[in-house]
């Protein structure tokens, strides 16, 4: 199970989390052996810095919305500097100072997490321009519900295939960014059904419309397929929205 | 974007300041 929902917010963290990973393991050998940690200034200095330009790029991004949370994330990000400046202090002064050893691995893990908050803020933001593409094309969906003329029917696919197209683009490009597999096959299932269904649809608009035109038999077997495939369509949609929502934790609950 | 350099800035700050507190433990061995 990946740790990262993305390859972006992966390629980021993982090294850091990694590095962590390891010094909590030579903290816990050198409680037992007695190891000591030099002075750690000038890397301290260096992530304070990092620090600054971030609170100071959060602090440029509008107060209201969803990515006002990117601005309490820096905060967090901030305190946990904070940490790291006070266990360099101490380290300074007495290098096998436990509670120094405690506030560097605290403090670190806290850089992390309140990065890692950050980078899912902005995620999410990413989704919802995702899903609002979607959202517009289910909502152009409808609009096969008064197509009644071959001229409506034209316009309604020309109206239609860019719209889908993007959308097509922009879940490939998501599922490709997914480090959760089976989110990734989820999302690619679905957009084969919405594609494979489009021109079934447009088929069966088609016939709907040249069996009412006709005054022939059949026209609400031809309604009734148009619908049954204009709702299958809707579901897979309203399906690739549920599952660009979804992290690992969400499908660990869910299960 | 900003955000993101940012936030990489910090990750590699970071993971060079656990690096150099690893290594150092290391040497003192």
């Amino acid at each position: 199970m990946p740790v990262f929902h993305t390859k972006t917010i992966e390629s980021i963290l993982e090294p850091v989390a990694q590095q962590i990973s390891h010094l909590v393991i030579m903290h816990e050998e050198g409680e037992v052996d007695g190891k000591g940690i030099p002075d750690l200034s000038a890397p301290v200095a260096a992530v304070q810095a990092a620090v600054s330009n971030l609170v100071r790029v959060s602090k440029t991004l509008p107060p209201s919305g969803k990515l006002s949370q990117s601005f309490s994330a820096s905060l967090r990000v901030e305190n946990a500097c904070t940490k790291l400046v006070q266990a360099a202090s101490m380290l300074k002064a007495d290098p096998y100072s436990v509670p120094a050893r405690d506030y560097l691995i605290d403090g670190s893990r806290g850089i992390l997490s309140g990065t890692s908050d950050l980078l899912l803020t902005f995620d999410e933001a990413e989704v919802r321009k995702i899903i609002r593409v979607c959202k517009g094309i289910l909502e152009y969906l409808t609009v096969a519900e008064v197509v009644e003329t071959m001229e409506d029917l034209i316009t309604y696919t020309k109206n239609l295939g860019p719209g889908m197209t993007k959308m097509a683009k922009m879940i490939d490009e998501r599922q490709q960014e997914l480090t959760h597999q089976e989110h990734r096959v989820m999302l690619v299932n679905s957009m084969n059904t919405v594609k494979e269904l489009l021109p079934i649809l447009i088929s069966g608009i088609k016939i709907f419309v040249t069996t009412k035109t006709s005054g022939s038999q059949g026209v609400e077997e031809a309604l009734k397929n148009r619908n049954f495939t204009f709702e299958k369509m809707s579901a897979e949609i309203n399906e690739i929205i549920r599952v660009l929502q979804l992290t690992s934790w969400d499908e660990d609950a869910w299960a | 974007e900003q955000i993101l350099e940012a936030a990489k800035s910090i990750a590699a700050a970071t993971s060079a300041l656990v690096k150099a507190a690893s290594a150092a433990q290391r040497e003192l061995v």
